[in-house]
């Protein structure tokens, strides 16, 4: 049964898309089978993996009834079993489509239910926002995975996060947990960085993974070649961090 | 007359709050009369300028009625005219609340309305969506200024951006201008962002301006001292690039 993974947190350019794209990859090549589902109606996991969603089935065809899910798989020849299924801009309108609906908070959820055994997991690319998107794919998810960059905003960002994870387990999704928050994008040339990840390792020692990403051009190139890390340059930090991510991850899994 | 300025781009961490507060403090410096308004129900401005937006009215309070906007008006004694409009995460609901309202996109700019002899420039911060908060910030506008991290998910974001803002002038606010285009946390290690740099100036040549704002850590300190970069460490390339931007950005202004 699919571990369906949401990678979530409002602040804007924190590596959520990095993340579902790169420790998605990673899992595929540790041969799990993976599903990427973006979103995002900004659709960057999709772009950043070379395509194009205007032009292939993606996931609001999926929630508007007109293909199924498994219409709107893709599948990458250069990685077995990681599939994406894209975004498209439509879903912007998902706020004031799904507003007098009955279920509105439960599409993601609906639309992969018939996915569930076909794949090991299934991570969510979501926005930077709280709103429609966000809470479907929280209301949708075994477990959400914070990505967190230790700057000024972070904090605030994580406790208002936090927030809105309690409610949504108790209103929506009772058996969501908290699959872990990562640091990316991590710079110790900023003094901060390092006080801010001391700060929340005290906080939530159980959830911090030992792993973080530090900033590394590679991660930033590799999207404008429409691949993961992990194709575009094995040997880089970013790939080595990613890889060790996902191993830090399949141990907790194991562990559960 | 203020002139209004929405700082505005749907891709997240992109420096549209420190653009927001450091142009903003910049202007002020330079003797204009600067009110920044946060629209963003994440309150990063807000929180930057060492407010704590619970503690005091804001622009949930202006919109829903229980104050004026005069009465949510905070002074900071360190820089003469630098006031600010603090945001709160009521804001978040506003998509939802304002959905059957007949003037749903001009709450700002109806808020503002009464402000416009006081102020040379009034400063909109908002958030990473093209939804309602910004949708009205674009719809109160005179000028957009895009910032813009010259990476790869930039240059998808800036078309749809552009086909956003079209939309805008032709059906809420024929007056809006670009203001123009700016480039921030501009890193060259990546080699990426001078070919992005240079493809954006291909395209929006009359738009980019000259000085871009490079990666420095001081700005990220900054809001963590609660003061503009000016306060906090006015000899940083931080603050001389933002004082640089200013002075271009006024330049512009004389010219039109
Ligand atoms: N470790 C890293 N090193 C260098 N660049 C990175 C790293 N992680 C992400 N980036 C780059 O930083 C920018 C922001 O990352 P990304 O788009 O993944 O964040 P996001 O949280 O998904 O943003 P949004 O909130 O807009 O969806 C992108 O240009 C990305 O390529
Ligand atoms: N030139 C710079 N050098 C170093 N750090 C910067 C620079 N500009 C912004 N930052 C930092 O980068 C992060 C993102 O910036 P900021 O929050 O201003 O972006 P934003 O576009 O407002 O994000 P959001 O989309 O979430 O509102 C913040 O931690 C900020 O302090
Ligand atoms: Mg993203
Ligand atoms: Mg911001």
């Amino acid at each position: 049964m699919a571990k369906i993974i949401s990678i979530t947190n409002q602040k804007g350019g924190v590596a959520k898309t990095t993340t579902a794209v790169n420790l998605g990859a990673s899992l595929a090549a540790a041969e799990k089978k993976v599903l990427i589902v973006d979103a995002d109606p900004q659709a960057n996991a999709t772009i950043g993996l070379g395509v194009e969603s205007a032009k292939y089935k993606n996931l609001y065809d999926v929630f508007s009834g007109s293909c199924s899910p498994q219409d709107a798989i893709i599948k990458f020849d250069y990685l077995p079993f990681f599939h994406l299924i894209p975004a498209s801009q439509h879903l912007s309108g998902m706020e004031v489509e799904l507003a007098g609906e009955k279920d509105r908070n439960h599409f993601i959820r609906n639309s992969l239910a018939e996915l569930g055994n076909l794949y090991d997991y299934i991570i969510l690319d979501t926005p930077p926002t709280l709103g429609i998107l966000t809470v479907n794919a929280l209301a949708a998810a075994d477990g959400i995975l914070i990505t967190m960059q230790p700057e000024f905003y972070a904090l605030d960002g994580l406790s208002k996060l936090m927030t809105t994870f309690d409610l949504i387990r108790k209103e929506l999704n009772p058996s969501i947990e908290i699959d872990g928050i990562v640091f990316t994008l991590v710079d110790f040339r900023l003094k901060l960085v390092k006080e801010i990840m001391d700060e929340v390792r005290k906080y939530f020692p159980e959830h911090v993974f030992a792993t973080y990403v530090a900033r590394n051009v590679r991660l930033a190139e590799a999207p404008s070649f429409g691949k993961p890390i992990l194709l575009y340059d094995a040997d880089s930090v970013g790939a080595k961090n990613y890889v060790s991510l996902a191993v830090e991850f399949l141990k907790r899994e194991r562990l559960k």
